[in-house]
This record gives C-alpha cells, sequence and structure tokens, in this order.
C-alpha cells in the first residue's frame, strides 16, 4: 500500500514535473 | 495530454518509484532521507530562481547537479540510478 508522507508526496511531486519538462521538451 | 500537465502516467511513475526506493532501503532509512532532501532542495532552488527570474545570475541546482548527487547516494544500485535518469529531461 502507498503510506506517503507529505515529504514523500513533494518527491512524487517533483519526479513527475521532471518528466513533464522531459516530454515538452521531446515533443 | 498537454505539456503543460503531468499526465497520469508520469504521476504513477513518480509514485512507484519513489516507493521502489522507500523498500529498497528499509534497513537505510537515512539514504532515503537523503535523496528526499534532494529533491526538496531542487524544488526549493528552482521555486527561488523563478522568483528571483535569474536576475542574481544562480540557475540554482541542474538536473546534472541532481543526478551526480543521486549517483553517489545510489552506488552500486545501478538499477535505480538508470530508473532515476528517465525521468531527468535531457538525461
Amino acid at each position: 500500500s502507498y503510506d506517503f508522507t507529505p515529504l514523500d508526496s513533494s518527491a512524487v511531486y517533483v519526479l513527475s514535473s521532471m518528466a513533464r519538462r522531459r516530454r515538452a521538451s521531446q515533443s | 495530454p498537454p505539456a503543460s500537465e503531468t499526465s497520469p502516467v508520469e504521476f504513477d511513475s513518480a509514485i512507484s518509484y519513489v516507493n521502489k526506493i522507500k523498500n529498497r532501503f528499509l534497513d537505510h532509512p537515512e539514504i532515503y532521507r537523503a535523496f528526499l532532501e534532494i529533491l526538496h532542495t531542487y524544488q526549493k532552488e528552482q521555486l527561488e530562481v523563478k522568483e528571483s527570474r535569474g536576475s542574481r545570475g544562480s540557475s540554482g541546482m541542474t538536473e546534472d547537479e541532481v543526478f551526480s548527487k543521486v549517483a553517489s547516494l545510489f552506488k552500486g544500485q545501478e538499477d535505480l540510478l538508470a530508473e532515476f535518469g528517465q525521468f531527468l529531461p535531457d538525461a
């Protein structure tokens, strides 16, 4: 199960923003 | 999806990646915490750069720097590092 603290969620947020920018730069 | 929005796929892979690291370092929570700290610092510096609009000539922590910090943290865990590289723009 996903038992995330606020810090965990912030890491998820940072990683998904990085992935989004990567996609944006590739398209 | 539009480039300005985070797609559910990106969000899901970020969630499972964070979970993977958390589980991998169950016996070394300090490594996991250091990983969170690196991402947190990176995000904080990005926000500061945005706010100052680069007037101080600072670009904050670059993605290259993030990658090398994470690389030294994940020494011997090449799969985690390779997966991390997939999140970085221009990796």
